[in-house]
């Protein structure tokens, strides 16, 4: 396209310091300046809704989510320290009663001063059963214990919260993939889903946990929490973008019903604005 | 291959011979790989332009060391420059005149204050001092339990009586008082800075308390928003100096220059693990290298 014909040079800059503002990270941010450098200048009015189309088509909305009909469907839910994963159980639990379905909460975090008393607590919020051992030294006996316990009393879905850890840490990895290990003895195909949940206000590292609990654990899906805030979780882009991981709930609150389903017009029309 | 090599040799013959100075054009290619790096460890954009247009300002017209690229000299300046930034305040506990000196902890959602408040709570027991944690996290299920919970372990008592968040942490104070602990560390529930309620909670704290520290906490893996929730933290709260957790990961921690260079207060310690050990002082030269890469 001829030089006079291209956006112009200082719109395509603000555009950039946005989408890097929000977390999508040099290189997805390059990859999208890229295609808006080949538009027509007679397209700039249209330029906001052109970058709304551009974001959302990163989005692979095609990605299977493919809710398995065994009973109990389980969850595992992974992530780094503090960003929101047994908050997001208790609200997914709340959500799951609502369907009707008969949910349990499992204490898989057996390290961390009072998870076993804060996961009770959402349990009892939500209506969900709760089994832990409040003495417990190991996720992988409780996971064991619960899905026996599961499967006589026939609940429809186990949520299994596990403590945060640091991806780079290789004997926690090892211990979270030890805990699918004995889950998918008990029942093949188990756990159904894991699910990372990641802290909106994170940077670029997000892309690094994703990676490595893919790689160590596989992850089938990705939970953004605390979205009310201020920070866009432009991250989640990346790692889709990157990793193809769909992303499924986002967190926008403390409250047990502060929980929505992913919706790729709604996110990219929060992250521009 | 050979050409590439007698190419790129050419490059560094010629930009020595030309002048031996740092000019615009012979450190064009630097600059962007640097703003590229900062971007990448989760520097604050603003943060990396104006932190690029000081050092490129005070770069230009210097001699190039023989043994240096203009390129490389430049890094190297990068390099001291973002150390002296991170490093040019310092920040220490203050302590009341008349006992006990009190510390509060603010930051958002999940970024570490408990565990950081037993690990300050372990630390200044270890340094002889008589701390006493209490939370008024009256929000988070079994939050003041976590506390409880974590002073048992670092065998430092814990106050636990009163349900309202300003009356239990002022009745803290005068427990500490009667029974002559020297200091008081109060940990907060997390809290958004858009909040207004909670952010008016933490002033009624400080208006009460009249801490002699007020310290932030933020999480070493924050992304760009770093400066807008440490700014407003800053602005409607005041805070003395700030704690950055996590530092144990691989986040590169572009955060810490991000905070500072927004705010002008200065990083106190790190967090470096789970455990209430896990606290380390701030180092400036070596959080620099880790966020230029
Ligand atoms: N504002 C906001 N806060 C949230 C959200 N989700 C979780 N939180 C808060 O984040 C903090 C940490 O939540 P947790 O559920 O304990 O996080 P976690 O991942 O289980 O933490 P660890 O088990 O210690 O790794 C709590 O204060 C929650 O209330 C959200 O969507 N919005
Ligand atoms: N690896 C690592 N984990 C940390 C560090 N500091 C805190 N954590 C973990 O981060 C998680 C959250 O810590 P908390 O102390 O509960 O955070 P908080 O700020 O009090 O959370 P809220 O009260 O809910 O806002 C826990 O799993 C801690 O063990 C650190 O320096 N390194
Ligand atoms: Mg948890
Ligand atoms: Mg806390």
């Amino acid at each position: 396209l001829g030089k006079y014909f291209r956006i112009d040079t200082r719109l395509l800059s603000t555009i950039e310091d946005t989408l890097i503002a929000s977390d999508l990270g040099v290189e997805l941010t390059d990859i999208l300046i890229d295609r808006l450098k080949k538009i027509d200048r007679r397209e700039s009015a249209n330029l906001a809704e052109i970058l709304k189309t551009e974001i959302k088509s990163l989005i692979n909305s095609e990605i299977s989510i493919n809710e398995t009909k065994t009973k109990p469907r389980v969850i595992l839910c992974v992530g780094v320290n503090g960003t929101g994963k047994t908050t997001s159980i208790g609200k997914l639990a709340y959500r799951f009663r609502t369907q009707g379905k008969r949910v349990m909460l499992v204490a898989g975090d057996t390290f961390r001063a009072a998870a076993y008393e804060q996961l009770k607590i959402w349990a009892e919020r939500s209506g969900a059963e709760f089994l832990g051992n409040p003495k417990g030294k190991d996720p992988s006996s409780v996971a064991f214990d619960a899905i026996k316990s599961a499967l006589v009393k026939g609940h429809d879905t186990v949520m299994i919260d596990t403590a945060g850890r640091l991806h780079t840490k290789s004997n926690l990895m090892d211990e979270l993939a030890k805990i699918k290990r004995v889950i998918a003895k008990q029942i093949p195909d188990a756990p159904h889903d894991i699910w990372l949940v990641l802290d909106a206000n994170t940077g670029q590292n997000g892309i690094v946990q994703a990676q490595e609990f893919l790689k160590t654990v596989g992850v089938t899906g990705i939970i953004l929490s605390k979205l009310d805030g201020t920070a866009k979780g432009g991250a989640v882009l990346a790692i889709h973008h990157k990793l193809s991981i769909p992303i499924r709930y986002l967190g926008v609150g403390e409250q047990i019903d502060d929980l929505v389903e992913f919706d790729p017009g709604n996110f990219v029309d929060a992250l521009l604005k | 291959m050979l050409e590439q090599l007698q190419e790129s040799l050419g490059k560094i013959v010629k930009t020595l011979r030309s002048e031996g100075k740092i000019t615009e054009n012979n450190i064009r290619d630097t600059l962007r790989s640097v703003r590229r790096s900062l971007l990448e460890a989760d520097v604050n954009y603003k943060v990396v332009k104006e932190f690029i247009d000081n050092v490129q300002a005070k770069a230009i017209g210097i001699t190039v060391t023989k043994s240096l690229t203009p390129g490389r000299q430049v890094v190297k300046i990068f390099n001291d420059e973002l150390t002296r930034l991170l490093g040019a305040k310092q920040y220490h506990l203050k302590t009341a005149s008349m006992p006990p000196t009190v510390i509060l902890l603010a930051g958002l959602q999940g970024c570490g204050k408990t565990t950081f408040a037993a690990k300050l709570a372990l630390m200044l027991k270890n340094q002889n001092r008589k701390p006493l944690l209490v939370s008024v996290d009256v929000y988070r299920p079994a939050a003041m339990q976590q506390l409880e919970i974590l002073g048992k372990q670092i065998g430092v008592p814990v106050f636990s009586d009163e349900s309202k968040v300003v009356k239990r942490a002022t009745e803290a104070v005068e427990f500490a008082r009667k029974q002559h602990l020297d200091t008081v560390i109060v940990d907060t529930a997390g809290r958004l800075h858009i909040d207004k309620e909670m952010m008016k909670e933490l002033d009624a704290l400080k208006k009460n308390l009249k801490p002699q520290n007020i310290l932030f906490v933020a999480d070493g893996m924050t992304g760009q928003d770093a400066v807008n929730t440490a700014a407003s933290f800053n602005d409607q709260l005041g805070f003395d100096g700030i704690i950055l957790t996590k530092m144990d990961s691989d986040t590169r921690g572009g955060a810490a220059l991000s905070i500072v260079s927004v705010t002008g207060k200065p990083i106190m310690y790190i967090g470096t693990g789970e455990k209430p050990e896990n606290i380390e002082a701030f180092h400036p030269d070596r959080i620099a290298n880790r966020i230029l890469g």
